[in-house]
């Protein structure tokens, strides 16, 4: 079966490095 | 609320919807910051790889063990919103994993499995734990660490759409809160204007000039604070450290003629206060008092940022917002960030027009009208209110 990604288009916006544990 | 494509009604989103899936797993992976497509389509499957062998050897053990009833899957449910996404035990109800969806990077649906990938937080120091170059890679282009989860439901496809819609309807949101009607601006036109705009980099070369970066020894008595204040550089600037914004008459950093208001301090004693909240580089700075010689390095700057936004039409907003004539949000990302624009940094001037003693009504005006180059003069409202005599300086 086929592989689908959806990308947070947040991504771009965040720090690099913010996240959380 | 515009309308997003999805399986849900965006104000269901909003509230929370669950999904029941088994939960199978979760590994650690390291990735660029913005991998391609098909990059992310391996590490999804090398995710669900992994956990699947993991489930292989615990079965094996299970086995071993002559546990044959034990599961070897945990029921959950999946609770996804638009603020959060919740990994509940389906018996207990307990939170076995909590992500903010800010940090959630992507979703991933193959089959009856369900990949969620999540960005790891970094501390601001970024210390070597969290932060990895990978041998070879080229330039050595940083590493950061992912956790990903690994589900399986029948409804995999279903809850990865219900996902993908949360992300659209909080980034609508987020948009929104920025100032951009998305009615307005797709995506895709934003994007485009984010790429004609370039990073302002005189900060960048600023810095990187050897000349800029000192090394200074200063000589005071035991006892004696250093009779310096310090304000955060604000958040967005390059080099996030505190800022010299006054200095005490007579004392040993005045005394010694080598520091100008303005200055970024990079390092005291050998402890770097890069990264490093204001309080702390504070402490560090009192932390002195009993020494008889301190060694600073710092970089040179002006008391005053410049600035300079590019922004080809009316219709794209800034990306950033002001109170009383003081920078209060930047959007990630935006015009305004890559112009140089930085949180807590009073606007001095616009356009060459002083705007110290004008109306905060009046300073939005300029800016909403404004188009085509803006060029801003900006400094750390904090320094501001001392060189103005507004507010009485507390020497450390």
């Amino acid at each position: 079966s086929a592989l689908t990604i959806t990308v947070n288009p947040m991504e771009k916006h965040e720090a690099p490095g913010r996240g959380e544990d | 609320f515009v309308a997003v494509p999805g399986p849900c009604e965006p104000e269901d989103l909003i509230d929370g919807i669950i999904f029941a899936a088994n939960y199978l797993g979760s590994t650690q992976l390291l990735s660029e910051r913005n991998p391609s497509k098909n990059i992310r389509m391996m590490q999804a499957q090398e995710a669900v790889s992994r956990v699947k062998r993991m489930q292989k050897a615990a079965k094996i053990k299970k086995k071993a063990n002559s546990e044959v009833d034990a599961p070897t899957l945990t029921e959950v449910d999946l609770f996804i919103s638009t603020q959060r996404i919740k990994v509940l035990n389906a018996d207990t109800q307990e939170a076995m994993l909590d992500h903010a969806l800010r940090t959630i990077s992507y979703i991933a649906d193959i089959g009856s499995i369900v990949v969620l990938m999540a960005r790891r937080r970094m501390p601001r120091a970024a210390s070597q734990d969290c932060i990895e170059t990978t041998p070879g890679a080229p330039d050595g282009r940083k590493q950061y660490k992912m956790v990903c989860h690994v589900f399986e439901s029948e409804d995999a496809q279903l809850i990865a759409q219900s996902i993908g819609q949360a992300f659209s309807v909080a980034y609508q949101e987020f948009l929104r809160a920025n100032g951009i009607n998305p009615e307005d601006l797709s995506q895709k036109e934003y994007s485009d204007v984010i790429s004609t705009q370039e990073m302002y980099n005189d900060d960048l070369v600023h810095f990187s000039k050897s000349e800029n970066c000192k090394e200074l020894q200063l000589e005071k008595h035991k006892g004696e604070i250093l009779g310096v204040v310090v304000v955060e550089s604000g958040w967005g600037s390059i080099l996030p450290t505190v800022i010299l914004a006054n200095m005490m008459n007579g004392g040993p950093a005045a005394r010694s003629g080598k520091l100008s208001i303005g200055d970024q301090i990079t390092s005291v004693n050998g402890t770097s206060l890069v990264g490093l909240p204001l309080a702390t580089c504070q402490s560090i700075i009192k932390g002195l008092k009993q020494q008889t010689q301190v060694k600073l390095n710092i970089v040179s700057c002006p008391p005053v940022t410049t600035v300079l936004i590019k922004r080809p039409d009316l219709k794209y907003q800034l990306g950033f917002s002001v109170q009383n004539g003081i920078i209060c949000s930047l959007m990630r990302g935006g015009i305004a960030e890559r112009g140089g624009v930085r949180v807590g940094h009073r606007i001095i001037e616009i356009n060459g027009q002083s705007v110290v003693a004008t109306a905060h009504e009046k300073i939005v005006q300029a800016l909403s009208s404004s188009v085509g180059e803006i060029h801003m003069k900006t400094m750390p409202a904090a320094m501001f209110r001392l060189l103005t005599g507004q507010e009485t300086p507390l020497y450390i």
